[in-house]
């Protein structure tokens, strides 16, 4: 386990104790990492990035590592942090990741949808959606994996406000994504992002809004497949590789959708553990293991980044 | 926290268009309040329901006859929910 003072990876944490320990990674880390404040969520809870580099000058080519914006998703944010600790502890050790972060920066938001995340803490486990307001309708929240300007509103999702997959009422309606979209969008310079979700153990690339193929569809996959081997080297957890639309579901106005059509090339969909057996409920002790698998699926794609950047 | 007693949740597999087209009508019914855990629209694909207790029984008889295929995943969804709690407690307690 790698515990700093009293953070645990291998346990679920609440959201203040995420940011906490955030704030004392980049403290132990200060020519390395840095704790970055990029927007609020609706209720008005700061949004953290952690931002790795090495060099000087803020349009660097940057990887943006996208956590827990189903907030039900718990894995998702634990293996985040757990990320964030291997980045900094490994960096000038392991010939990967320090030459990885020589040529690139890595931006990694733990907690995408922190109010969705405080509210499973304290009232609904199994909520999945922000915490907006519906004039006009009892039922909270968006998805705000069907808020992203990327075929927005299209199939797949809902415009019922109660429904699980309601889009919103417009394309980053939700607080939470606008201030990712405008902070990638400011930067410019993004070549790389991937969203962690859970559960179904799946590795997946542009695109979710149709069937149709991406232009770099091969590559994408040939990536992908190559991730997936690396992440079941470690314990076997095998992961099924292939576009959203085609593995699991057409599904509109998703996150990884809206990067690779800005421009963004390298963008995946990880669906972390289990296959089911325990769903979102995936118990403590399954956290760093998953963790360090997918770190090995994590790295194989920052590699490729590294050494192809367009 | 909300809790989730006697909840537990179901994975049904559908094997053909009229399975699917019936699944949808079980999911569409609000009253019997489901969630959708994890949902596919390819054939050999399941899909994850969280059923509330409530809605055991009439679910369970919506889907033996109608002849869907389903097994039961989580069969006390509150005792996982508690272990994660008496987990997180002991960790913030160490």
């Amino acid at each position: 386990e790698r515990s700093s003072n009293n953070f645990n990876y291998g346990a679920y944490h609440s959201l203040e104790a995420i940011y906490q320990e955030m704030d004392s990674i980049a403290g132990d880390f200060p020519h390395l990492a840095s704790r970055v404040k990029i927007g609020h969520s609706f209720e008005d809870r700061p949004m953290y990035v952690l931002k790795f580099s090495t060099g000087k000058g803020s349009q660097r080519p940057a990887i943006w590592l996208n956590a827990g914006i189903h907030s039900r998703e718990w894995i998702s944010q634990a293996t985040a942090m757990w990320t964030a600790r291997k980045i900094v502890s490994d960096y000038g050790k392991d010939p990967a990741i320090t030459s990885i972060l020589k040529k690139m920066d890595i931006f990694l938001l733990p907690v995408a949808n922190p109010d969705g995340y405080v509210h499973t803490h304290t009232e609904n486990r199994l909520w999945r959606k922000t915490r907006s307001l519906h004039p006009g309708s009892p039922c909270i929240g968006v998805d705000p994996n069907r808020n992203w300007n990327a075929s927005f509103a299209g199939r797949g999702a809902s415009g019922n406000p109660c429904s699980e997959v309601y889009h919103g009422p417009h394309a980053n309606s939700e607080v939470e994504v606008k201030s990712v979209v405008d902070f990638i969008q400011k930067h410019g310079n993004f070549k790389c992002f991937i969203d962690l979700h859970s559960y179904s153990q799946l590795l997946m690339y542009p695109y979710a809004y149709t069937a149709k193929e991406a232009p770099d569809a091969d590559e994408l996959d040939e990536v992908a497949r190559r991730a997936a081997k690396a992440l079941a080297s470690l314990s076997g957890t095998q992961y099924r590789v292939g576009s959203t639309a085609t593995t699991v579901y057409q599904a509109s106005g998703s996150s990884v959708d809206w990067a690779y059509d800005n421009g963004i090339k390298y963008a995946f969909t990880f669906e972390l553990r289990d296959t089911g057996h325990y769903g979102f409920l995936l118990p403590a002790d399954q956290i760093i293991p998953t963790a360090e698998e997918t770190w090995l699926g994590l790295k194989t794609i920052m590699e490729h980044v590294r050494d192809h950047l367009y | 926290r909300g809790k989730f007693f006697g909840d537990q949740v179901f994975r049904i597999n559908v094997r053909n268009g009229d399975e699917i087209s019936k699944l949808n009508e079980l999911v569409k019914s609000d009253n019997l309040k489901l969630n959708i855990w994890k949902s596919s629209c390819s054939l050999g694909h399941p899909v994850d329901v969280l059923v509330p207790a409530v809605s055991l029984q009439p679910v369970e008889f919506f889907l033996k006859s109608q002849g869907l295929d389903y097994s039961v995943t989580i069969e006390d969804l509150q005792a996982l929910l508690d272990k994660e709690d008496e987990e997180m407690q002991y960790n913030q307690e160490q």
